[in-house]
């Protein structure tokens, strides 16, 4: 799977997924991808892609999650992400990149690697794949 | 307030054992990526055209499992799946089911653009990349020498598994080959089960 989320110097979130799915999975499966709220969201407070296996991201709703938790705890990106990566999308089964309409950036995975990268204007890029 | 973007290329277990040279290529199409959606920022363009240009680039390079380079199904075909959404409007499109439409992040926004709907599927999606003269190309494109093997060892061990997975992450078997109307379960033998009460089978 690969995922892009975008803020703009006017606040507006974007977020886009694609992937191939499993290696081996059944014909017609679908995955979390094109699900809304679950691999990929955006409305007017963030944007999320989310990867990893697809049937525990449908089931936590990832990427709705991240924006349901900023929206009603009223907290920050990287608090609602943390919320969902670390306690709410078992281990091992996933990440996601998140941008906020006020500029966060934030990557969090609970797998042993996620391929990443990453900026913010005025800022130095960040490219990883492990913690 | 200035910009930002983040960027993936899948997570999962990824071996600290990778290979040089695919880690290099991982990083090199990462630093490439996201070059791309800097400048094309700082040039103003809009978030929904800067996401869609840089997952585009990311399908294009087979080193990740989205559009070329995709992963098989367990009869060695690909199914391409994605999904665009503009913030400020919710509006959104999605796509599944994809065997032949180069960028699936395209036309998913073509869904979201020019159809009353958010999500098309299989035929009705290809027939539409089709109307829309979105490229296509043969199957075979989007088929690499790597997820031929990739699939093979999967189907030795009857393994569904992400696509960095080496080996390293034991997945329920959703279809048992000696009888098809039952599930096998595979016991998971990497990660601890998260409740040792109810191994976790998934």
């Amino acid at each position: 799977t690969v995922g892009c989320v975008v803020v703009d110097s006017k606040g507006n979130c974007v977020a886009a997924t694609s992937t191939g799915g499993l290696v081996n999975k059944m014909v017609g499966r679908i995955g979390d991808t094109p699900v809304v709220g679950a691999g990929n969201y955006a409305n007017h407070l963030c944007a999320v892609s989310a990867t990893g296996r697809g049937e525990a991201i449908i089931r936590a709703t990832v990427a709705r999650e991240v924006a349901a938790i900023m929206e009603y705890k009223k907290v920050p990106l990287d608090v609602a992400v943390e919320e969902v990566i670390g306690q709410r999308l078992p281990a091992g089964k996933g990440g996601l990149v998140a941008v906020s309409a006020t500029g966060d950036v934030v990557m969090a995975f609970n797998t042993t690697g996620m391929y990443r990268a990453s900026m913010k204007q005025g800022g130095t890029q960040e490219i990883g794949i492990w913690h | 307030m200035g910009w930002g973007i983040a960027l993936h290329g899948g997570a999962g277990d990824i071996s600290k054992d990778l290979p040089r040279a695919r880690k290099e290529a991982v990083e090199a199409c990462l630093a490439q990526c996201l070059r791309l959606g800097v400048s094309a920022l700082e040039s103003s363009h809009a978030a929904l055209d800067v996401a869609e240009l840089v997952v585009k680039e990311l399908e294009a390079n087979p080193v990740f499992n989205a559009g070329r380079g995709s992963v098989l199904t367990t009869d060695g075909t690909v199914e391409m799946e994605a999904c665009i959404m503009d913030g400020p409007t919710m509006n959104c499109g999605a796509v599944s089911g994809l065997s032949t439409v180069v960028h699936p992040i395209s036309l998913a926004r073509l869904v979201m653009e020019r159809t009353p709907h958010i999500y098309l599927a299989f035929e009705g999606a290809e027939a539409f990349a089709r109307q829309q003269g979105l490229e296509t190309k043969e199957p075979s494109y989007f088929i690499t020498k790597e997820n031929q093997e990739r699939l093979a060892r999967a189907q030795e061990k009857s393994l569904v598994q992400l696509d960095h997975t080496v080996y390293s992450t034991t997945i329920i078997v959703a279809h048992n080959q000696d009888n098809p109307g039952q599930k096998k379960n595979v016991k998971q033998d990497i990660l601890p089960p998260t409740d040792p009460q109810k191994p976790e089978f998934e």
